[in-house]
């Protein structure tokens, strides 16, 4: 198991915490403010109530020992950037910033964040890809050039593989098909499609949104 | 391309709005606060001043022709709710809004939301999910038992596929290698492994939580 250190018990710094600590990690989570820290008391290894701007008190703790390092705070846009310097000079071997904006983001990288999070944008764009692509369940992208899809079928994707010709219609290969619970992988060319079945698709990403226009 | 409504133009509802609208489709943004608004006026379709909660002017921009109606006011609890609820009342077909927490998560759902987001509470949960599994660089769910995933190698996994002997020692399928920024599909059994390859495997849950122990 690894050792995290989370900033900031607001929603995302909480659920990070408690998350990590589901899985199996250790995980010791830092507040200024104690009524911010109760509720995620019970779900990490340790809670403590401090100023992580204080740079004496993280290295106190022993801040190099953290596999990584989470600065959670968020809408203190000056204590967020402090205590990301205050973590890098007090040791952190691996720091996560949280930023609310592109201009924070910056900041944060250029003081020492080794990545930066935007919760609200990230998860905003991520809300409109699965909007923009409704028949994709979800997707693996595998490098700049190539997606694994999910894609649930519609009446133009009604027989067999056989009959469906997908790799010389469209270049893709389907790799399995996800039918209620079950998954067939390597289904063969006399393969039966069934309306609201998913296809696992993996192709070029011009392939693959080719064949999502056909289903659109 | 179809169409949305976007409420409310924090950090959340701006990213889905610009996304929809990069991706192609019809954006119609509303924030009753005009400063708010005006950052994303050149990244929608059409951009509206109003009051969400105003289920009359809500009918009047014709809010049933709309795929998607996305209610992303933030901290004002009672405005996200109402405006959820006079939303479905003006005849909105599918409604999805934000939450900041599990309790009006549960009242948005109760008074109409087809779906509920908590941008920052999942994307904590993100990435804990990619901190506990740093050898994984990305999965792909299908459905409850399997997973693909992409895993990075290390010195345990050198040889060619035939040597690591990956599906009779773990039941898995290496479906794609993601070398660089190349992608090697259907890899033979004298493909040579590389320290820093990718390799994408299909496999049971299990299987691959075992074949990640091996890698961690
Ligand atoms: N100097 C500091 N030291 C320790 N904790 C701090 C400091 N400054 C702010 N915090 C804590 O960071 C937490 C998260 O910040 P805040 O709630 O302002 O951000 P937020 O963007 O609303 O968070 P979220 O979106 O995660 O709910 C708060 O609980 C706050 O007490
Ligand atoms: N009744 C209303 N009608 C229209 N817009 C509203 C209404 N109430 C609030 N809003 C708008 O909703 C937007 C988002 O809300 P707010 O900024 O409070 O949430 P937030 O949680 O900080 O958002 P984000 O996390 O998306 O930045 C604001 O721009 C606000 O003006």
């Amino acid at each position: 198991p690894s050792q995290f250190l989370v900033i900031g018990t607001g929603r995302f710094g909480s659920s990070i915490a408690s998350a990590l600590y589901d899985f199996g990690h250790e995980v010791v989570a830092i507040d200024e403010d104690e009524h911010a820290l109760e509720p995620v008391m019970q779900q990490v290894t340790h809670a403590v109530v401090m100023d992580a701007t204080d740079e004496e008190a993280l290295r106190k703790l022993g801040i190099g020992g953290f596999d990584t390092v989470i600065v959670a705070i968020g809408e203190n846009l000056e204590a967020s950037i402090l205590a990301t310097v205050a973590v890098r000079a007090a040791g952190a071997r691996y720091v996560i910033s949280k930023a609310d904006g592109q201009l924070t983001a910056r900041v944060l990288a250029a003081v020492g964040a080794d990545e930066v999070v935007r919760p609200e944008h990230d998860m905003g764009r991520r809300l409109a890809r699965q909007l923009a692509s409704p028949a994709q369940v979800s997707a693996l992208e595998l490098g700049p050039d190539h997606t694994i899809v999910e894609l649930e079928t519609n009446e133009s994707m009604m027989g067999t593989l056989a009959d469906l010709r997908l790799p010389s219609r469209f270049g893709v290969q389907v790799i399995a098909v996800h039918r209620e619970d079950e998954l067939l992988v390597n289904p063969g060319a006399d393969f039966e499609v069934y309306l609201r079945d998913r296809l696992v698709v993996l192709g070029r990403n011009d392939e693959i949104a080719a064949l999502r226009d056909l289903l659109a």
